[in-house]
């Protein structure tokens, strides 16, 4: 049975630095 | 061929959290993402709030726009209708519940604009 890490499950959303 | 989500999203999936423990996806709560991401040393857990939902131009696609972490900043992606997201203290939600648990069996509710949803970032993005 394939084993996921919790962290596949939760969108990458990094905001583009500005300054 | 239809694009499809990830495996891991399908009901009865198992899940590793930063700690060890395996958990099924339908069961995991709001806590399990906030511990495994205090344990992370490179993840970070932001909140994203839900500013907008739109239809996309690519069929059973919608494009959902989020305020991230404490500066707001604003991220667009474009993503599968039942594509489900976390949101804080509720669970699974997309755009498209039905579709969600017809494709996946994941219990999911409907993602709606000012919902926040659980998100990453580095740690040390500075």
């Amino acid at each position: 049975v394939p084993v996921f890490p919790w962290h596949s499950l939760v969108p990458f959303l990094a905001p583009t630095q500005s300054d | 061929s239809a694009p499809s989500l990830p495996p891991y999203f399908t009901k009865g999936s198992i899940i590793q959290l930063a700690d060890g423990e395996l958990k099924r996806v339908e069961d995991l709560k709001t806590e399990d993402f906030i511990q495994s991401a205090e344990i992370s040393n490179e993840l970070k857990i932001d909140s994203s709030t839900v500013e907008r939902i739109d239809s996309s131009h690519t069929p059973n696609f919608a494009i959902i726009q989020f305020a991230v972490g404490e500066h707001r900043s604003q991220v667009s992606v474009e993503v599968l209708v039942e594509y489900p997201f976390f949101v804080f203290g509720q669970g699974w939600s997309s755009c498209c519940p039905e579709r969600t648990s017809q494709l996946l069996e994941l219990p999911c509710t409907k993602l709606s604009v000012g919902d926040v949803c659980i998100s990453l970032t580095l740690k040390n993005l500075r």
